[in-house]
């Protein structure tokens, strides 16, 4: 019974779409079956595994859209072993004022999703820089929320309202979701406000913050120029050997290691 | 007569709240009156002048929803001599469901604004991370765009749909809009990538990429949590002085010095 987890934060550039798909890739390596949903307009993780969302037949636009649609129709493989997409489209951009008047508008991710979740281990949303309706739809169909957290100061100023929001759907739309955790990112150990915002938010956050930290490292800004996870780009660095022990930490967390 | 600048892109965490304050500054020092409107419901460009969005009696967003506000009233004083801010307002995030059949919804900011630029040098907007209806209504307010581009491989993927969104405000809304320039930011000259970019973006847009490029600097990353620009902070840092020089080159570019 795949777990659905949403990878959230309305702070721009943060680091979630590098989490999406090389924590994706990580779980895949370790043999669970993976699926990632593309829910940001701006694509960038189809284009991250190499896909182009322009020849993807189907996206979650058109599932959320048309729930006769199969979701099966709409996954695309990957280069990568047990790594598969769900695309995203442009058409995303105007789903929130469309959906203005449709009646359980936040719950359309979650039926669209309902029906492969079994097929797969995990299926983690990559969300965009924004509270909006298709953010609100990834919260609602998700069992878990991972934050990267940029280890900046403006990142700590936004936490608050995202976790406000979350707490208001787990009252109204999804008393399941959980926090899966805060995962601190882009950390540079040379930078004194780098190790400020840690402290600050291992703090305030204790043990919903995951042990594991994602270090500044080129190959995870580079890989997606080769259109493939950095574990396939470089296996030893330090930026895939980060999310291949942060899918380990999740793993242990949830007794399936 | 002051000039409109909009600073948009809708790729997240690429220097648009540290433009929008820094180059502010930056003419402020030089003795352009300038006042910096925060468009973002994130507040970031609120916080990093020392203000506090829950203080601000007035914000954009009252001024867009009430139009017989005197737009005078929202104008807060900073700690910068002929800096000041229209805040931001977290009601900003419902203004686009709320506007869904408002007339001319588009120019609410253009006329909010109408009736304060003749008392301004420059009147520059920061726009959140997205191409909703509050950034088209910064776009249709103002008399041109600076777009920061990280110089990382995802900033290239998004230029050609911003580019595109320009176009059809010019197109519908607001025939006068120019590109200022495009900005290279975060530019680490040790990096392959970073000069890659440069070298693509120099390459495609040729003169409408500004001179002035702004390197990684952590005097900019600091500076927000001190709640000044970096000019305060330290203006002989590497990161403050580059926002000077792309003040003076928009100057330049403007016959205004
Ligand atoms: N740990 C890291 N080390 C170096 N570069 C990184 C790291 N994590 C992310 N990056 C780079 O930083 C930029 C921002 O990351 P990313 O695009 O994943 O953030 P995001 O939160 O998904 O952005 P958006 O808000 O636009 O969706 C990208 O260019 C990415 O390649
Ligand atoms: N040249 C620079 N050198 C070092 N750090 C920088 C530089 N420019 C911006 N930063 C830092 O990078 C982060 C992202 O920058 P900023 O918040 O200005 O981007 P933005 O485009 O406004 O983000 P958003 O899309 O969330 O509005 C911030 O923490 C900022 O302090
Ligand atoms: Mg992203
Ligand atoms: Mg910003």
């Amino acid at each position: 019974m795949g777990k659905i987890i949403a990878i959230a934060n309305q702070k721009g550039g943060v680091g979630k779409t590098t989490t999406a798909v090389n924590l994706a890739a990580s779980l895949a390596a370790l043999d669970f079956k993976t699926l990632v949903v593309d829910a940001d307009p701006q694509a960038n993780s189809t284009s991250h595994v190499g896909l182009d969302p322009k020849e993807a037949a189907m996206s979650i636009y058109d599932l959320m859209v048309n729930p006769d649609l199969a979701p099966q129709e709409a996954v695309l493989e990957t280069e990568v072993k047990d790594l598969f997409m769900i695309a995203s489209n442009i058409d995303l951009v105007g789903a929130e004022v469309e959906m203005v008047n449709v009646e359980n508008r936040e719950e359309k991710m979650r039926n669209a999703l309902s029906a492969i979740r079994g097929e797969y281990d995990f299926i983690l949303i990559d969300c965009s820089p924004s509270l909006g309706l298709i953010t609100i739809n990834a919260l609602t169909a998700a069992d878990s929320v991972i934050v990267p957290v940029q280890c900046e100061y403006f990142a700590l100023e936004g936490l608050g309202k995202l976790l406000n929001t979350i707490k208001i759907i787990q009252q109204r739309l999804n008393k399941e979701l959980q926090i899966e955790g805060l995962v601190l990112t882009m950390y540079d150990v040379r930078l004194r406000l780098a190790n400020q915002v840690v402290e600050d938010v291992r703090g305030h956050f204790k043990d919903r913050v995951f042990e594991t930290m994602i270090p500044r490292n080129i190959k995870l800004s580079e890989a997606p120029s080769f259109g493939m996870p950095a574990i396939m780009l470089d296996a030893e660095s330090k930026g895939a050997v980060s999310y291949l022990n942060l899918a380990n930490e999740i793993l242990q967390r949830n007794d399936l290691v």
